[in-house]
């Protein structure tokens, strides 16, 4: 079992269309995936039409650290993917200062993970757990980053991204010194890259510069039909199989799991 | 005295971009601007080249409730204008706990601002008062919009935007019920808006029906220049005064201040 957190402070990056399409497109591969939003904005629970049931959900499984079945629904547009979420919604944001104050805060999710329910309709055991984390630090991504075995970081070619990388890393060095000394970075994505735009480029072969083998080759190439997806509450690849954005996910899908595929 | 908080608890739609520039054309137009960034990834702080001097800034201003006149610094790259910085830095993430745990935590800003230092080389008071907010609802926010008389919400003409949008108002709703009762909401800008990309004008219709009249009529289009701006720490009136950008944000600094005028 692969447990990725998708995390990026930064905002407006690509986390949740990553999480919500490589949960997808992995899980097309025949992959038992499951895709837990840990965002108050549950912007991945609606980009996959999941229905929200409060409280169950992330929101139960943070409040006991412990997961009851009815907090993982499966993807019911196509009930031959093995592809289930653990949905959030916007009371989730009501649990910030609370697990904020507490001690082990930070670890509710880690524990819910050790123990996932045993029953009929739920995987009893995935073979991808993809977690997509709110923007900002603070205890959410906290949670998922301690949860995690590793950390994709989706990365826009732009100033700003580039300048938040070095103090995700940093972030993600101490989380390593600390309580979570065996997450590694599963790589870096570069995403929304605009062949047009010459920024773009240039930012782009500086990350390359600095993070070379972390950056994945594949690129995620800016495709209004991501974000028009979303609008109809679909993953690419139901919305638009011959898009570029699919194109580039499933190329992206292809690299990571060839990266786990023993040689 | 204006006091804006430019919010948006969704990531990545131009809360930065447009503080930092309509900080930068307010003053030139001969306003006394204060811009304040609660954001601790500092992009604000960093796009217009200031200085940090941990821990003063907002960091010093959160803890201690009052402003030291060492964390308000001018405007350098440009003396003429009545432009200054309260900065912010990687550090302010560690405030977060500590102030969600106290129960006045979100009334710091507030306080702070009631009693700003008279200082050779520090206004005695602002005309405006700018506040960056960081992405994803939570403690910074809470103090920006605590302290602010009104909100100032960039939103990309994107899906999960229009949704966040009702997260947020009623998010402000919340606030005027219980800390801050006068607080209103100064406009809607659309941002990153590409004229080309029909999805756009459908979100952007969309947003006008459902909030027409808190809508500006100025619309901040998609233009490279405002990211390649970033990447020189100027605002977009020094680097390319000819461009898109600074057409976009003149013409919303005219339209923010006719509002403002008296007829
Ligand atoms: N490759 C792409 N091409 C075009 N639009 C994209 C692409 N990737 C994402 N988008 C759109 O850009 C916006 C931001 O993307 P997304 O919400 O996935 O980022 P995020 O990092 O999860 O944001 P947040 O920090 O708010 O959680 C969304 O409206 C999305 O539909
Ligand atoms: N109108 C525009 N045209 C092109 N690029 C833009 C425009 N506005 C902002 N950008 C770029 O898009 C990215 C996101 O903008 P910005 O950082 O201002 O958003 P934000 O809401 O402050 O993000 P966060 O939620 O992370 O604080 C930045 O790299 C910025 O340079
Ligand atoms: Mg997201
Ligand atoms: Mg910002």
């Amino acid at each position: 079992m692969k447990t990725i957190a998708i995390a990026n402070q930064k905002g407006g990056v690509g986390k949740t269309t990553t999480a919500a399409n490589l949960a997808y497109f992995i899980a097309l591969a025949g992959q038992r995936v499951l895709l837990i939003d840990i965002d108050p904005q549950a912007n991945a629970t609606s980009c996959l039409n999941i229905a929200v049931n409060p409280p169950f959900g992330t929101y139960q499984a943070l409040m006991d650290g412990q997961v009851r079945p009815e907090s993982i629904t499966g993807y019911n547009s196509n009930a031959n993917l093995k592809l289930w979420v653990m949905p959030s919604y916007q009371g989730l944001a009501n649990l910030q200062n609370k697990l904020a104050g507490e001690p082990a805060g930070g670890l509710r999710l880690k524990s819910a993970l050790e123990n996932l329910p045993k029953t009929k309709g739920v995987a009893s055991s995935y073979d991808y757990i993809l977690i997509d984390c709110p923007p900002s630090s603070g205890v959410f991504p906290d949670n998922a980053l301690n949860a995690a075995q590793s950390a994709l970081i989706p990365i826009q070619c732009e100033y700003f991204a580039m300048e938040g990388l070095s103090q995700l890393l940093n972030l993600i060095e101490q989380i390593k010194g600390s309580t979570n000394p065996s997450i590694f970075i599963e790589g870096i994505i570069l995403t929304m890259y605009n062949a047009d735009v010459q920024f773009n480029k240039e930012v782009a072969d500086e990350i390359r510069k600095h993070f070379g083998q972390l950056c994945y080759k594949t690129v995620i190439y800016r495709d209004v039909a991501l974000a028009e997806a979303t609008s109809h509450a679909l993953p690419i690849g139901e919305y638009d199989i011959t898009s570029i954005g699919t194109m580039s996910y499933v190329e992206l899908t292809r690299e990571i799991l060839g990266r786990h595929t023993p040689k």
